[in-house]
């Protein structure tokens, strides 16, 4: 069975 | 013959302070899909735009020496902003990975 690794999405700051 | 594919090579990339903003915007951190910070953005007029060897998609490893790896996002910005802040430097020194 294939195993999936789900991460969120980042948020992105303005620097 | 052999191929090289996608290989990272971290590069220095100082940026001197000559604007107000350093003007990039990242993201990613650890926990997230981006596991280092990424630039998505630079800001036209910004130090970072002046420098002009930043690029959009490059990955940054060490910011004046400290690693960002394993820092969650709001660590890792914090990171970058307060070496941008600091009167110490009148620049930031970025390592950064791109793929050649």
């Amino acid at each position: 069975r294939e195993k999936r690794l789900t991460l969120p999405p980042s948020e992105i700051t303005l620097l | 013959g052999l191929t090289q594919v996608g290989i990272m090579e971290p590069v220095l990339i100082r940026v001197p302070k000559c604007a107000s903003t350093l003007g990039i915007a990242v993201e990613g951190g650890a926990n997230t899909r981006q596991t280092l910070p990424r630039i998505t953005t630079i800001q036209k007029g910004s130090s970072a735009h002046i420098c002009g060897r930043l690029r959009v998609g490059q990955v940054i490893l060490e910011v004046n020496g400290v690693s960002l790896k394993g820092m969650e996002h709001r660590d890792a910005t914090r990171v970058i902003a307060e070496a941008y802040k600091t009167k110490d430097k009148d620049f930031v020194d970025f390592l950064i990975a791109e793929f050649n």
